[in-house]
């Protein structure tokens, strides 16, 4: 119910056509590795909070809130079959109608995973929780 | 390949509001 914490690297983002798919999703993780290593840059660690409400994510160095995701915009999650060490969601933009895959670096595989699995059962929570009020 | 884990969440565009 209260949010579990992460602490993972922000690889980036990339915009998706569909709000959902495992090819969908592996492609943009694809191409959001490939530039996240051209660049060069160090990646930013950051802490994601998940609960039922959505997902918060803070710039780990200096506290700050770098976004708060609604549980309802979130479509999709998951832990990348290819570069196996990846979690990423794919969300709603806040400003306008197109979807965004957004992808992170753990430091094992099974991180990887429980941040997948903890997203995943907050779907849950908050379908059980969307039932009750409607 | 069976072990990539992914889903999908039931409540994406739904609101509390109606």
């Amino acid at each position: 119910q209260e949010g579990m914490v992460f602490h993972l690297k922000y690889l980036g983002v990339t915009m998706v056509e569909q709000p959902k798919g495992e090819e969908l999703s592996a492609a943009a993780v694809k191409r959001i590795v490939a530039t996240a290593k051209a660049s060069g840059k160090k990646l930013q660690k950051v802490t994601l909070s998940v609960s039922p409400r959505g997902i918060i994510l803070y710039d780990s160095a200096s506290n700050q809130l770098i976004e708060n995701i609604s549980i309802y915009r979130i479509s999709y999650c998951t832990a990348d079959k290819m570069h196996d060490k990846v979690f990423a969601y794919i969300v709603q933009s806040q400003h306008n109608e197109t979807l965004e895959c957004h992808a992170f670096l753990c430091s094992k595989r099974k991180m990887a995973q429980a941040v997948t699995l903890t997203v995943a059962q907050a779907f849950r929570v908050a379908f059980e929780y969307w039932q009750t009020a409607k | 390949n069976t072990n990539t884990i992914h889903f999908d969440n039931p409540v994406y565009q739904k609101t509390t509001e109606d």
